[in-house]
């Protein structure tokens, strides 16, 4: 039996919020641990992992690993309905009814929502995702998640958003990170300089370089990624030329949200 | 022209 609550929907609407955007279902585990969470978008292209420790819920009950595939733009619906200070209870049996149920009861009025989602088959996942030793990565770059998303706004109001290859390329060196992306009638670079710890410690833009790199991705998916910022108002971003890009949200101290996308590479 | 790679075979390569 699998029996999970959350006396406030908040989280789980971020955490909605932050993948439904790109990801249409997603591969839900619920272990002994919590709930690992992985989605690929249809091409491919971009994986999302997330990872909710049991800690992170008021009530945690889960006495067999459970797995299953759902329908994220049905939840994100189902959601949308609740709000913020909504109890949320997440049940399945392990019988053979392939359903799990959200319950969403708001504590000022007691009125019940009650979903029924049917299991769906996941596209390719879950993968193995080894975790890669920092050592391969070239750049590592952590700055605050609204900057992030903020400069992900930026560059796609000025890619042509008509073009849905547009390309954004981040170069980092030991001073900064830079993001440039090529409009139909010129260009924007966004410099952003590693700020010194002293004068504004609560949100740091700070640079690890082991060489100086500077890759290309798709600037559809970064502005997806940025969406992450719901969770987290921090994000890491790890680089190396021959293995997937993570861009890291960690939700305090229960778990985490990690994207991944590959370089673009030459044909 | 540049093309995103598919994370899936990467990840199924390693």
């Amino acid at each position: 039996i699998l029996e999970l609550r959350l006396v406030q929907a908040t989280l789980f609407k971020n955490v909605l919020e932050a993948i439904s955007d790109l990801f249409s279902k997603a591969n839900f585990d619920f272990s002994g641990t919590g709930l690992e969470l992985q989605a690929m978008d249809t091409s491919h292209v971009a994986l999302v992992a997330l990872l909710l420790r049991a800690e992170a819920f008021n009530h945690y009950l889960c006495d067999r690993d459970l797995s299953m595939g759902l329908n994220l733009a049905d939840m994100a619906k189902a959601f949308r309905c609740a709000n913020n200070d909504d109890i949320i209870t997440i049940k399945a049996e392990e019988d053979w009814s392939d359903t799990v149920t959200f319950t969403f009861e708001s504590p000022e009025d007691g009125e019940i929502s009650i979903f029924d989602f049917d299991f769906v088959g996941t596209n390719g996942v879950p993968l193995e995702i080894p975790e890669f030793p920092e050592s391969e990565y070239q750049a590592k770059v952590r700055m605050p998640s609204a900057k992030f998303m903020r400069i992900c706004k930026k560059l796609s109001s000025f890619g042509d958003s008509g073009d849905r290859d547009t390309v954004v390329i981040i170069s980092v060196d030991k001073e900064c990170v830079n993001f440039f992306t090529r409009g139909k009638t010129g260009t924007s670079t966004i410099v952003c300089r590693q700020t010194q710890t002293v004068d504004k410690p609560k949100e740091p833009t700070l640079i690890e370089m082991k060489e100086q790199v500077s890759l290309a991705f798709d600037l559809r998916y970064m502005n997806s990624f940025s969406k992450g910022s719901t969770l987290s108002d921090q994000v890491t971003i790890s680089l190396s030329s021959n293995l997937p890009a993570v861009f890291e949200y960690k939700i305090a101290e229960t778990g985490y949200i990690r994207y991944y996308m590959l370089p673009r590479i030459e044909e | 022209n540049k093309h995103q790679a598919d994370l899936e075979k990467f990840y199924n390569s390693r």
